[in-house]
């Protein structure tokens, strides 16, 4: 067998070089490098891929440059609703939750779903009491927001569309400009 | 959307998947991320997959699963069934987006259809290397 690896991703979308600052994509590539760089250790250590993948992604909800966790988009409604899903090969086991709007890291509910209930997803009001009950962190709904999500829902509901994590068009000049 | 898949030192597989889901989505809206087998799979048999992309397209193709099937019904090799599912599959349908996967072996795919996807692999005892564009 190969050694031990993990991969991640951050989202996909419209990432053309020409939009996108050196400043910009050394932010997210030092996000990305140091969130490998925790998976690796837990992996190099003999921790389980399960525990790598779930430190992994708690890491990059953590981070607002990427929609999960903090930094998630908005609904319609200027919420925030998020899901999660983690599945161990070893037997196909799996826990998920979905429409979540308190959880401070969803990934870590779906994980509780996966070892401590007998269900596989649990969604909005039940996901959110089993992970008050399994002692996760609960935080306030605006937990989540950031201005740079802000603008993209003004801007989506603009034009009445949905966007990807990353394809919410900027426009040549800001709306919100104000020139003298 | 955020994802991982890992392969540890014993063989082991897994996957996780984590979103804010679209920007101006409507309120109880579902994408694939938390649907086992759409936007998530793990399989010691052969293979972890965590998808990004329009969840929608994503759920009617069970595309995590996809890859898996194909690898195991078709015998084909992992860079295969991810490329025939994100470049072929997905296109088909007007899906955008990508996938990464890691098979029971340590291959490891990170194809998707946009311009450009955060994405990132570290091997045990070797530099991680992260990229955002098409190579």
């Amino acid at each position: 067998m190969e050694k031990a690896v993990i991969a991640i991703h951050g989202g996909a979308g419209t990432l053309s070089r020409s939009n996108t600052s050196p400043e910009t994509a050394r932010k997210y590539t030092e996000a990305l490098h140091q969130t490998l760089l925790a998976g690796q250790a837990i992996l190099a250590a003999g921790g389980s891929a399960l525990d790598a993948v779930t430190e992994a992604v708690r890491l990059l909800e953590d981070i607002p440059l990427f929609n999960a966790g903090t930094g998630s988009v908005f609904t319609h409604a200027a919420t925030h609703e998020m899901d999660a899903c983690i599945m161990d090969g070893r037997r196909l086991d799996a826990g998920a939750v979905a429409g979540v709007r308190c959880v401070r890291n969803p990934i870590l509910a779906a994980r509780a779903v996966l070892d401590n209930s007998p269900h596989v997803l649990l969604i909005s009001d039940g996901a959110e009491q089993f992970a008050r009950e399994q002692g996760l962190e609960i935080v306030a709904p605006d937990f989540f927001s950031t201005a740079e999500r802000a603008a993209q829902l003004r801007q989506a509901r603009g034009q009445e569309q949905v966007f990807l994590d990353h394809d919410v068009p900027v426009p040549p000049i800001s709306p919100d400009t104000k020139f003298g | 959307t955020v994802g991982a898949v890992a392969l540890d030192s014993q063989g082991n597989l897994a996957a996780a998947t984590s979103t804010g889901g679209m920007t101006n989505k409507r309120p109880g809206r579902v994408g694939d991320s938390p649907l086992p087998g759409a936007g998530c799979y793990a399989n010691n048999a052969n293979v972890a997959v965590s998808c990004t992309g329009t969840g929608e397209v994503f759920i009617r193709m069970l595309a995590a699963y996809d890859v898996a099937a194909l690898m195991e019904y078709s015998g084909v090799s992992l860079p295969e069934a991810a490329d025939r599912v994100i470049k072929e599959k997905l296109v088909a349908l007007n899906g955008e987006g990508g996938l990464i996967a890691i098979d029971r072996e340590g291959h490891v795919v990170m194809p998707f259809n946009t311009e450009g996807m955060y994405r990132g692999v570290a091997w045990v005892g070797d530099i991680p290397s992260v990229g955002i564009w098409q190579e």
